[in-house]
């Protein structure tokens, strides 16, 4: 099979931070 | 085999699950007050060889303004604020869905007072048994029954005492249930009936001089557990009428894990109440 190349304009490291949402705790309804 | 999946806490699966153990948690509570949620901990879900899926949800729940023989539904409920001595349960619930239907199996609560918050002139949240605070909880039931001739109430249950520093000393903040009397002479008898009538009352102030604001509950709650009844003799007119119950401040059921599924550690042993 040929490989095929994918041409990446900027790396990742070059686009930022990426957020990630934790997946618990959720969010706080009134208070902490 | 068993696959364990761990949903986001504030997606829709955690959220019904969430709002089910809170609506049973308040279910099983007959003293004290309501609770609403207020965060979702944790959850993990996980589904058996038969496809069932079990739910170890962890809650953070506090207490709300509504006393659970109060009808007003949970939604209108006023969760207190934090500056009022917030009291918080945290606890983990066990659920199966077994067909669709989600239920609660297990459930493990501790519950708590915030003391973080506690500051000069604040006001502080006393124990249940704090006599000068229980004084002045029977002279604000005898204002109120001075100002209401044609009918006597009990007390049913002090639902908080608090306190506040000022000037003239502690100042008090109380919170007490009461109930409809049939009193012959200086003998009163509470109305143990669903028809009798009850409510909630506030006093606030010194126990020579206070204000009372009493709100009736609309409609009628068969009383299901045990009471515990003794005359006050300083009170010819006050009954004084208790629900069993430790002398903290009102605390969700502790544990119930009706099955020793061991679905719940013991990391953390709770003094259950008796209830």
């Amino acid at each position: 099979a040929t490989p095929v190349l994918t041409v990446v304009d900027k790396p990742a490291s070059e686009l930022g931070p990426v957020t990630l949402l934790p997946a618990c705790p959720g969010r706080v309804r009134f208070f902490k | 085999q068993i696959n364990v999946r761990e949903p986001l806490c504030d997606s829709p699966e955690a959220e019904e699950a969430a709002l089910l153990a809170r609506d049973y948690l308040n279910a099983q509570h007959n003293h004290g007050y309501k609770y609403e949620l207020n965060r979702i901990e944790d959850i993990k879900v996980h589904t058996g060889p038969t496809g069932d899926d079990s739910y170890a949800i962890e809650i953070d729940l506090l207490e709300t303004n509504c006393h659970v023989l109060d009808p007003t539904p949970l939604a209108n409920c006023t969760v207190r604020p934090k500056h009022l001595t917030a009291v918080e349960g945290d606890c983990d619930v066990v659920l199966k869905r077994v067909d669709g239907v989600l239920t609660v199996v297990a459930f493990k609560c501790k519950t708590e007072e915030s003391r973080e918050d506690l500051c000069l002139g604040c006001y502080t949240l006393l124990p249940l048994n704090d006599t000068t605070a229980l004084k002045f909880v029977h002279d604000s039931l005898a204002t109120f029954n001075g100002i209401n001739p044609n009918q006597t109430y009990t007390i049913l249950e002090v639902g908080r005492m608090s306190s506040q520093v000022v000037a003239g000393g502690p100042q008090y903040l109380a919170e007490f249930i009461i109930n409809e009397a049939n009193c012959t002479g200086d003998t009163c008898e509470p109305l143990i009936d669903p028809l009798a009538e009850r409510g909630i009352c506030t006093s606030k102030g010194f126990s020579f001089q206070h204000t009372v604001d009493c709100k009736m509950f609309p409609t009628l709650m068969p009383i299901v557990n045990d009471i515990t009844i003794g005359a006050v003799p300083d009170y010819p007119k006050a009954v004084h009428v208790l629900h069993k119950h430790g002398f903290g401040h009102h605390k969700l059921t502790a544990l119930h894990d009706p099955h020793l599924s061991k679905l719940l550690s013991a990391e953390s042993a709770e003094s259950a109440e008796i209830v």
